[in-house]
């Protein structure tokens, strides 16, 4: 897969930021985010959308996110909060 | 399934519908029944009980159910049409512990076909979900999975899925009585029935995209847009159809006036404008329609009361070109002016037919000239057709099956043969 557009890439963090798939970025640090990161990140997001889970952000994975959805965090353990998931 | 952290210790919750849809054709005893009928697929589960009560009723109710639009004094605002539709909050002590919120600006409906809206009956389940304590989930069938999903059919015989089933269990415990015996809704008054689910066979008919003869083709955004009267398909980069029934022009492009009943061209600017095109004048949009809109396309160059077939803009020079039957215009957009010395021939396009639906340039850069069920591709950067131009457009493109196989016949033909063919 082409590697994405800074523009796809920077919305693609923007909304993974914002539905818990990345931490919040520190406002101390520099916003640097390994592509390991976000690779992983990419991937979880793929399984909820139900996409093949690649971690690539690709033009598939940038469409789902234009999907329409629920306002909340997908991803609540950032916030501590209690997760239980069947085997 | 995933936990949000919290749950009610009590077992019997309250709720109300604080604010309706303002635009929305759901009436507001609609909206109350899906609401009873969504709860209540929560409640067949466990041995919660879910009340209605009246405003003069105190305090106020476990759940609060309201349609607000962008900024609503909590931390998730609205954001229009599409993206964002809903929300709610997990269980707790908070006032707003429970209190779901609709985005006003959503087509909310009920019993048509996906495309059409968005279903509120299938979002306000999943929406309860959140508000009895469950997180959104990644199994293939749970409600609770983040995204739209479509609708979910008769509210009356929804049952959900064992995954979310095995997580609202664990917050409550199972039911004492099996989900049929159960009371599950203890209305103010008797709810209407539920609004009758159409028959398969939608009640407004639509164009079949398959017969081609589109009146607008374009590239927006990555996606390929195909007008046809006063609907539109889209299809996503990875080559599959938003949906296969189209969805309203005028429900999408709002400000687009209600007396253009066709698009004949469309186009992405490379500023990242999108033009509409319809008889001699045209709109453009951005996230919006602009204002002062429509524009009278001798503003490209066009002579008085012209009208255009094509309109797209080549990447490899950065100009659009405006075609009509078999002449075609250059407009400069860095310069905003038209390129003089024209109309020109439309045969510097090689094997191009003439008066084309319209011609768009894919994500790979490949031109594409669409006419009737046709299409005729011209690689990056060429003016020359594929010498197998042209094609079907509906099998490669918009999910349709490919025409049979014909055998030429012996004998004579009724054919006509143009120039370019």
């Amino acid at each position: 897969a082409p590697e994405p557009s800074a523009h796809d890439l920077s919305l693609g963090v923007d909304w993974l930021t914002r539905y818990g798939y990345l931490p919040p970025p520190h406002p101390g640090q520099l916003q640097l985010r390994s592509p390991l990161k976000l690779r992983d990140a990419v991937k979880v997001m793929q399984r909820f959308a139900g996409l093949p889970e690649t971690g690539v952000l690709d033009a598939v994975t940038v469409a789902a996110m234009r999907r329409p959805r629920c306002s909340l965090p997908d991803v609540l353990g950032l916030a501590g909060l209690v997760r239980r998931r069947r085997r | 399934y995933a936990l949000g952290g919290s749950a009610w210790k009590k077992r019997v919750l309250t709720w109300r519908v604080q604010s309706f849809p303002r635009g929305s054709a759901l009436r507001p005893d609609v909206v109350r029944t899906l609401m009873h009928f969504a709860l209540a697929a929560w409640g067949a589960e466990t041995d919660l009980t879910f009340r209605e009560v009246g405003t003069q009723d105190t305090p106020e109710p476990d759940i609060l159910i309201g349609f607000s639009q962008n900024f609503h004094e909590d931390s998730y605002p609205f954001d229009g049409p599409g993206g964002t539709l809903a929300h709610a909050f997990f269980p707790g002590e908070h006032p707003i512990s429970g209190d779901t919120h609709f985005d006003d600006e959503e087509t909310w409906t009920f019993g048509v076909k996906d495309g059409e809206g968005t279903d509120l009956f299938a979002v306000a389940v999943h929406e309860f979900g959140h508000a009895l304590g469950l997180g959104h989930s990644s199994a293939p069938d749970s409600i609770m999975r983040p995204f739209y999903q479509g609708p979910v059919g008769d509210p009356a015989k929804y049952r959900l899925s064992q995954d979310d089933r095995e997580g609202l269990q664990q917050l409550y415990g199972k039911a004492s009585q099996t989900p049929s015996a159960k009371p599950t809704r203890k209305p103010l008054t008797a709810p209407p029935q539920p609004p009758a689910l159409p028959p398969d066979s939608p009640s407004t008919p639509f164009p079949d995209r398959c017969q081609g003869n589109f009146d607008a083709i374009a590239n927006i955004r990555g996606e390929t847009f195909f007008f046809k009267g006063p609907w539109f398909w889209r299809l996503q980069p990875s080559g599959q159809l938003v949906s296969p029934r189209p969805a309203r022009l005028h429900r999408f492009w709002e400000g687009l006036p209600a007396d253009v009943r066709t698009v004949q061209a469309a186009y992405s600017r490379p500023d990242g404008r999108i033009l509409l095109f319809s008889g001699s004048r045209f709109w453009v949009f951005r996230d919006r329609l602009r204002e002062g809109e429509p524009r009278q396309l001798t503003a490209l160059g066009l002579p008085e009361g012209e009208q255009v077939d094509a309109v797209f803009s080549w990447p490899q020079n950065g100009k659009t070109y405006l075609v009509r039957g078999g002449r075609y215009w250059r407009y400069d957009e860095a310069a905003q002016r038209a390129d003089p010395g024209y109309p020109r021939d439309l045969g510097l396009w090689e094997g191009a037919p003439l008066a084309p639906d319209d011609v768009t340039v894919s994500n790979a850069g490949d031109t594409y000239f669409v006419k009737g069920t046709q299409y005729w591709r011209f690689p990056k950067g060429t003016v020359q057709a594929d010498p197998d131009s042209p094609q079907p457009l509906g099998p490669q493109w918009l999910d349709c099956p490919r025409p049979p196989q014909t055998t030429p016949q012996p004998g004579g033909c009724n054919c006509q043969c143009e120039i370019n063919q």
